[in-house]
């Protein structure tokens, strides 16, 4: 879509010439901060239906835009002025036998956070599907950032939020992760792990594929993301032409 | 100008007018020369046209608008003008060689947001502030 519609030529013009359109361009990129014209990777044609971050992230743009025109102002958007996604890359679990406490973890690629600019909110956005085991309880799901893995025992976490659903329960599942970002924005070329655990009321630990929370093999518009808003902490500095 | 003005036969020359007429009054909105006075125009950045669609996802261009027009006095009130651009203006009639007129620029921006694919296929929106023209005024 557009901001309104492309007005018609009224004036003759003069096409540019190839290293005048370069210019051009390189321009315009350092007036929308980048420092070059980014190059996404072509999808194979299997993965061209919509994906779950850029679906959400277009509705964040029309919230925005709205948001511009005087429409009501969402969640953490009126703050901020940078909205990055992140697609989980790795994604393990301990869901094999018996073995307790069962736990997914989810790791993100931070290395394009851009420097000077402050973390408003994070979120880690799950899809749940309705489950039936157990029918009808109460869930506690809690999300932790792993800061440190060890070889020879359990890993030290950060606790990050905690949220109660019933098995019942159908929708994208909404984890506050803004604490850990404080320790991310100081280490950008590591990896951000989270790991999700899900307990009954009773204290049980459950598997959070059978409590109906989707990961990496779900369809592509149910998959896992981050969702991190920013605010320039101070005025990007032009470079010199 | 101060002085009593005296009825004068106007001059059957070419000769320009006088640099302390104060052009305008008489005017229909428009400038000394014709020019019209300093206002928002149209100004579409196509993002297609720059060959960018494979990482734009939105929008596909928008109206940034740009502000030209004469800032010749009178100004009125519907050019935004400053206290100094009147000022400026009033000592351009004195001393056209000396002082330009005041500009016609820009006084009220907003932002556009655009959505785009980093080079890691991430999805990325940002707000750039001061982007589109809201109103122009003479500064």
């Amino acid at each position: 879509g557009g901001h309104g519609p492309r007005p018609p030529h009224t004036c003759p013009q003069r096409r540019l010439g190839a290293r005048e359109r370069r210019d051009m361009q390189r321009e315009i990129l350092a007036v929308l901060g980048l420092p070059g014209r980014p190059r996404p990777r072509a999808q194979p044609a299997a993965a061209r239906q919509p994906a779950s971050a850029p679906l959400f992230m277009l509705d964040l743009y029309h919230a925005m835009t709205d948001d511009d025109d005087g429409g009501p102002p969402q969640a953490h958007l009126g703050r901020a002025d940078l909205v990055m996604s992140f697609v989980n890359m790795v994604e393990r679990d301990r869901t094999l036998g018996y073995q307790e406490p069962h736990w997914k973890e989810f790791h993100f690629d931070l290395t394009q956070i851009p420097a000077g600019e402050a973390v408003t909110a994070a979120e880690f956005r799950i899809y749940k599907e309705p489950s039936t085991h157990p029918l009808n309880t109460t869930l506690h799901i809690s999300m932790f950032e792993v800061v440190q893995e060890h070889s020879n025992r359990e890993s030290d976490l950060f606790f990050l939020d905690l949220q109660t659903l019933r098995s019942g329960d159908e929708g994208w599942l909404v984890l506050d992760i803004t604490a850990a970002s404080d320790r991310w924005l100081l280490n950008h070329h590591k990896d951000l792990g989270l790991r999700l655990y899900v307990e009954t009321a009773d204290g049980h630990s459950m598997d959070p594929g059978l409590a109906g929370l989707l990961g990496r093999q779900a369809p592509r518009s149910r998959q896992p993301f981050m969702v991190t808003f920013f605010r320039a902490s101070q005025s990007p500095v032009r470079a010199p032409r | 100008a101060a002085r009593p003005l005296k009825r004068r036969q106007p001059k059957k020359t070419n000769e320009l007018p006088h640099p302390n007429k104060l052009p305008g009054i008489f005017d229909d909105g428009h400038g000394s020369r014709g020019r019209e006075v300093c206002r928002r125009h149209e100004l579409y950045v196509s993002f297609r046209d720059l060959g960018w669609l494979d990482w734009v996802i939105a929008p596909q261009g928008y109206s940034a608008y740009y502000c030209e027009g004469e800032c010749a006095f009178p100004l009125d009130s519907c050019m935004n003008a400053t206290n100094h651009a009147i000022l400026q203006s009033l000592v351009h009639l004195m001393k056209p060689d000396v002082v330009p007129k005041a500009c016609c620029a820009p006084t009220k921006l907003s932002a556009t947001s655009v959505l785009y694919y980093d080079s890691s296929n991430n999805v990325i929106l940002r707000k750039h502030r001061n982007m589109v023209v809201k109103a122009c005024g003479c500064h």
